[in-house]
């Protein structure tokens, strides 16, 4: 039903923001007190993710397939934020994180296009 | 339902731009033969920003393949970080040979804008004082045209190019540089339009002030305003370009490239000159 | 109801996108047969924009008031924009225009911000 | 529910930076008591254009009045623009001299790094090599800091300053700029940090090496950390400026202002030296 999806794409949304904000959190403080919550904000984003299935049509799919491959990439680029953090290459980190904070921006955006999606059907 | 192959992303200068939408119909034709999907997206009015940050997400998209305008030196890095990601990139219209892009469809530019000079020189038996409408100052096919026109009049000393103005592909733009240029070179004869919206542009004030039997316009593109321009007689000619089999091939040489095959690097389509007598 | 809190949002940021789009093809074309139907989508904006009671509440009052204003805003800004092109003020009216397309923005970011108050209450 | 009279916008430097957050707390009771209401929105981390884009949210929402950072010179336009539609504006924390805003609420931050370097000369009796953290090269509360401790020192010919280097107002950024210092100048005495984590930065940079006992930290403002490390003696003083004030004076000339009422055009609010004796 219409609800579930448009609350699957809003969890997205949202749970992309707290892997990033984790993310960030771990950063600034180093210590692995912020790295398990960042791996679990992760985790969560990932389980929502391989439920965009349930939103996918013949109308869609193009919009979907950016949408969980931009997921992806966004997963793919905290890694390597966190490795290149881990081994103190701190100007790799800091443009790698750029990048990461924009394809966070990508998939709001990609968000509220399949929200406009679902509202107008 | 059922996926095609492929999902490529073709990237325009100017989504709303007809002559851009020649091209996206060419594109998703050659799609559908070859089982693929392309999705035109882009800026709706020209913008450089605009226009890596659509390259930017089709990278993050993980797009099988990427077709876009080359337009500026500015577009080299993000061209270069698809291909470093993976994604073979094609140049549609205006190309961008630093750039590690795999191939070019399009007009030479520069040789359409020389074949334009001579068509100039010509009609007007080698007399004219010339203002040039052209859609970006930056963009490197642009610039390519303005480069051949002057070449190919530079031996006509009776041949003067008074000014040289953008019109960010605009027709709005377009009037008012060609007002402007009127006001300041009043003994204007002749006009030339490099982007396809200049054309239409250039007419609408040229016939506004009155000017229309003794200023002589070359166009560029065959859009439909275009042509019915030319059949009225506002407009004396225009230079022809290929879009909409710059799309259908570019598409096609993209659907080699993700098959594995080699292609050739460059791909000229040929330009020409259309006059009323043509039509 | 739920989805017509959001329903009512969504036609608002396609309204806002209406009454953008039209005003540009006004201004491209220059022909009146192109400024009726950019009436007619202002017209249609403010209606939305008159319903925004509905979707009020506690905790979002100070974002629907924002809302609020940004769509008074925007109509205000286009208003001026034609006003400045119909007395042949170019350089005027693509300043407003631009200013116009930014608050289109920021009713599009502050409609996402209401969707994901309404999708997480 | 009732609505507040009047719907207020306070915009920090960063919105998750502690001391801001104070600033935020200040001005939320404040408004509690005056019958108004204050938006906490801004960019998460320090940024220009986005504190811009705020700005300019706030003038399209039609917000009763701004609180702001003042920032750069680049904020003038943006808050003489909120003047010109109407809406007040008062900086905080960082006045824009030059801009049209009706009001200033916080340090006299040129007396405030005066301070500092008397304090700094003082405690290293008048012989120190000095590197400098500050916020951000471009900030003006931030420069003025500098050339305040500059001033004080200048006469101390045994003082150098031998580096001085931004942080963003980060801490990590504060940490490994002071190992830089550290790396190009092994023989630095002391270090001051002019914004609220830099402290924090630089005692955990000069912690790692081992250096706590020979290196003198001035920190500034008086955040729970600082004044945790102030207690441990990582941190001998800091320059403890008023951000709760800051926000909750800030807050009633704004509802002043609202009212119709004539306010104070500077307010600046006394910064003072903290040691471990004071806590
Ligand atoms: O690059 C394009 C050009 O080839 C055409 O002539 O006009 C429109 C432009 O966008
Ligand atoms: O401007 C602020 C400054 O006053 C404080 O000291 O550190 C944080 C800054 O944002």
């Amino acid at each position: 039903r219409i609800l579930n999806r448009l609350y699957l794409l809003n969890e997205i949304s949202q749970k992309t923001d707290d892997v990033y904000d984790r993310l960030n959190a771990y950063l600034v403080e180093q210590t692995p007190e912020y790295y398990q919550p960042y791996l679990d904000a992760r985790l969560a984003l990932k389980e929502q993710q391989s439920r965009l299935r349930m939103i996918e049509n013949k109308d869609n799919y193009l919009t979907i397939e950016n949408y969980d491959n931009m997921i992806t990439s966004f997963l793919e680029k905290g890694a390597i934020v966190s490795g290149a953090f881990q081994e103190g290459k701190i100007n790799q980190y800091a443009t790698h994180l750029s990048q990461a904070e924009n394809i966070a921006q990508f998939i709001r955006e990609t968000t509220l296009e399949l929200l406009n999606e679902e509202l107008t059907r | 339902f059922t996926k095609p192959q492929y999902h490529f992303v073709l990237i325009p200068e100017e989504m709303d731009n007809p002559y851009w939408q020649m091209i996206e119909q060419g594109a998703k034709e050659a799609a559908t033969k070859y089982d693929a999907a392309v999705e035109y997206t882009g800026p709706e009015q020209t913008d450089m920003d605009q226009h890596i940050k659509v390259m930017e997400m089709a990278i993050a998209s993980k797009a099988d393949g990427i077709l876009t305008q080359g337009l500026t030196e500015e577009m080299i890095p993000v061209i270069n970080e698809a291909i470093q990601q993976g994604i073979p990139v094609v140049t549609l219209d205006t190309d961008a040979t630093d750039s590690r892009r795999l191939a070019y469809v399009g007009t030479d530019n520069y040789a359409a804008g020389f074949l334009a000079g001579q068509t100039l020189a010509k009609a007007t038996n080698g007399s004219a004082k010339v203002g040039i409408i052209t859609g970006s100052l930056q963009s490197t096919s642009q610039q390519e045209r303005v480069n051949g026109f002057r070449d190919a009049v530079k031996q006509n000393t009776e041949i003067e190019i008074v000014a040289v103005e953008p019109s960010n592909i605009s027709r709005v733009q377009a009037a008012d540089k060609t007002y402007q240029i009127f006001t300041k070179y009043p003994d204007v004869t002749a006009f030339f339009g490099t982007s396809a919206l200049d054309g239409p542009g250039i007419s609408a004030t040229v016939q506004s002030l009155g000017r229309t039997k003794d200023v002589y316009i070359l166009a560029f593109d065959t859009l439909p305003e275009t042509l019915k321009l030319i059949k009225q007689g506002t407009i004396d000619a225009t230079v022809a370009q290929q879009p909409y089999e710059m799309g259908y091939k570019g598409l096609e040489l993209m659907v080699d490239i993700a098959n594995g095959e080699n292609v050739q690097e460059i791909n000229y389509l040929e330009a020409q000159i259309v006059r009323s007598s043509d039509l």
